[in-house]
């Protein structure tokens, strides 16, 4: 996955996200595609939350799947999760919950209702980094005001590893994050950062916008063989455009 | 260091939107006035098929490991009393999605759960 919240030079913000999902969960040497990503496009299909006739959520969701990985309360605040791999696991979460130990939280339950029920960006932060969690994550959130965009590093249980801030004023304008803790470098076989970030720099803070984010999502390697869906998100319009992705050969495998 | 080479990586792109219209993604209004187990039966009923082919798939990678009918029957057994353990609306939105496709619960319940165990 690779997520993006960048903000403008009015101080909007946006906010993007490539789900990528299904290595090694079965190859298709026929069509040379990963067979689980496949499975997975024609489920995705984006959910208007109402209550009382009114929008009160928006997500994406594989259909079936109920939790929210990518999704906003409109006007308030934009949300997408990208997957963390830490040896301690959510196998960890799930063998506490399956011994009775019920504390933990299930990632998509979580952020389906920390999204449908944002007051504001900053209790929302508040609390998606310190929520009793059964699996690690990196949460991406987006604000409606300048400096609001966050990438939050979760271990299980309710630990976070760090909080890094957009910050504009001093040339953070945009914030990446793929499936590597952000203080580190990713690993040589798996660097979609960087080309997200040279992208990003090509583009620059004069051409944000739906269009400039959707270009750096859709440039490969950040757009590989298990990419499914590009989201776009801007909070203040409320809009969540959802767009299929594919990646015909020659395309890296993540 | 592939990644890093043509043709797997390219120039920045500038010409990827707007996407294809058909590639645009449609909207379920999901109506939470509902009853839980109501509110997603119009989307997942007509996608039951689409649902019971990547289930199948998940299923078909287990039974590279172990006997398949016997991992699936024992999924299902150890699943699908951890649907009451969740929090509310989830118990009845995930007992509403397995009646409305006929897909067994405890499938579904690893379907919603296979975040946490796609991490191992």
């Amino acid at each position: 996955c690779t997520s993006l919240v960048v903000e403008d030079k009015t101080g909007d913000l946006f906010h993007a996200r490539n789900l990528d999902f299904g290595l090694f969960l079965g190859w298709d040497a026929k069509n040379s595609t990963w067979a689980l990503t496949e499975r997975l496009r024609p489920l995705i299909i984006n959910v208007d939350y109402q209550q009382g006739g009114k929008t009160v959520g928006k997500g994406v969701h594989f259909a079936g799947y109920v939790g929210m990985i990518t999704g906003m309360k409109p006007g308030v605040l934009s949300l997408s999760m990208n997957e963390r791999f830490q040896a301690e696991g959510g196998f960890i979460g799930i063998i506490e919950w399956v011994l009775g130990q019920r504390d933990g939280q299930w990632m998509g339950f979580v952020l389906r209702d920390a999204v449908v029920k944002a007051t504001d960006f900053n209790s929302t932060l508040q609390y998606l980094t310190s929520v009793d969690l059964l699996a690690p994550g990196y949460i991406i959130l987006g604000g409606n005001s300048t400096g609001q965009g966050a990438i939050i590093t979760r271990s299980i249980g309710t630990k976070a590893d760090d909080v890094k801030m957009l910050n504009p004023s001093n040339g953070t304008w945009y914030l990446v994050e793929t499936n590597y803790d952000n203080w580190e470098s990713p690993p040589f076989f798996d660097n979609r950062r960087a080309p997200a970030t040279k992208c990003m720099n090509t583009m620059t803070q004069a051409n944000v916008g739906l269009k400039g984010i959707f270009n750096v999502l859709s440039t490969k390697p950040v757009r590989n063989l298990l990419t499914t869906y590009t989201a776009l998100m801007h909070v203040r319009s409320g809009t969540l455009d959802t767009y299929l992705q594919y990646c015909p050969q020659p395309c890296f495998p993540w | 260091n592939a990644q890093d080479l043509p043709p797997f990586t390219e120039d920045c792109r500038s010409d990827a939107y707007p996407p294809p219209v058909k590639d645009k993604v449609g909207t379920y209004v999901l109506n939470l006035d509902q009853a839980p187990e109501d509110r997603w039966t119009g989307l997942v009923k007509p996608l039951t098929e689409k649902l019971i082919v990547l289930i199948q798939d998940i299923k078909d990678l287990v039974g590279i490991f172990v006997n398949e009918t016997k991992a699936v029957d024992y999924l299902d057994e150890l699943l699908a009393p951890m649907a009451d353990t969740f929090p509310e609306p989830y118990p009845g939105e995930l007992k509403g999605i397995a009646n409305a496709t006929g897909i067994p619960l405890g499938q579904v319940i690893l379907y919603n759960v296979f975040y946490e165990v796609f991490t191992v």
